[in-house]
């Protein structure tokens, strides 16, 4: 099953 | 005081009209360094990062005494930068503690000027820090070919798999009623540097991300003749849009992950 990740799971919030 | 004079206002429409349906509400961060937007969008998969730098030559005069923000509705802004034509001149301003940003549009010839004021918004955005790190790979190709392989793409499927390697990169779409796939090879033998595929390669990238994101940067096709496409295993792609004499428009976008 694909899923789409969300970008805080790469960058974190500043 | 801030005020930004750019000599094409054309160049600012197209970045507005890139974003607006994406992001609806945003920041500009203004310094002496120049202007700055980041926003993600609402389901936080994809991020825009826009840099429009003050000492390039799109800017005919750039003050910025102290560091604003001006959070700005980006439908509302489309709506105003269609009143000025594309070759006046468009000048931004603002006091340093603003409510009000003023757009005033001079036309080539002086003879008409227009200003219009719009309400700042207080936007509370969630800024990302973003590392600046070496992709395993980079392809740069012509922006319309890209706008067309999305395009064509995401009439059969939801997800392109983007696979690079020494020979070139691939572009693949597997749908329920039929399965697509496009192949570009490096072009060595192209006189314009600008029709030119190029991939940079260190190491072999093969990656799914949403067409429906793809599609909505290709929006930026515009204000580009190319783009640059950076990818690294399991990390968000960058999809940047050079600007000529202004900086770039990036845009971020998290990859599909087999759970």
């Amino acid at each position: 099953v694909e899923m789409q990740n969300q970008l805080f799971a790469y960058f974190t919030a500043t | 005081m801030f005020e930004a004079k750019m000599l094409q206002s054309s160049v600012l429409k197209k970045i507005i009209e890139s974003l607006k349906d994406l992001f609806a509400d945003a920041n500009f961060d203004c310094s002496s360094s120049g202007i700055t937007l980041q926003d993600m969008d609402s389901s936080h998969v994809a991020l825009c990062y826009l840099k429009l730098r003050s000492d390039e030559e799109g800017f005919e005069d750039y003050r910025c005494d102290r560091n604003i923000t001006l959070g700005v509705n980006l439908g509302l802004m489309s709506k105003i930068l269609k009143c000025a034509g594309n070759d006046d001149v468009v000048t931004l301003r603002a006091e340093d503690e603003p409510n009000i940003l003023t757009f005033i549009f001079d036309s080539k010839n002086s003879e008409r000027v227009s200003k219009y004021d719009i309400k700042l918004m207080e936007i509370d955005s969630e800024l990302l820090g973003i590392p600046d790190t070496d992709y395993s790979c980079v392809v740069k190709m012509p922006s319309h070919e890209f706008q067309r392989i999305c395009s064509n793409l995401s009439q059969l499927g939801d997800s392109v798999t983007i696979d690079c390697h020494k020979e070139g990169v691939d572009f693949k779409v597997a749908g329920e009623q039929g399965s697509g796939a496009i192949k570009l090879k490096q072009t060595t033998s192209v006189d314009k540097e600008e029709d030119q595929v190029t991939v940079q390669l260190n190491e072999p990238v093969t990656q799914s991300f949403a067409l429906k994101f793809l599609c909505a940067f290709t929006k930026a096709t515009s204000l580009s003749d190319t783009v640059n496409l950076s990818l690294t295993q399991d990390t968000p792609v960058v999809v940047e849009y050079p600007i000529a004499q202004h900086g770039y428009l990036r845009f971020y976008l998290a990859p599909k992950i087999e759970e």
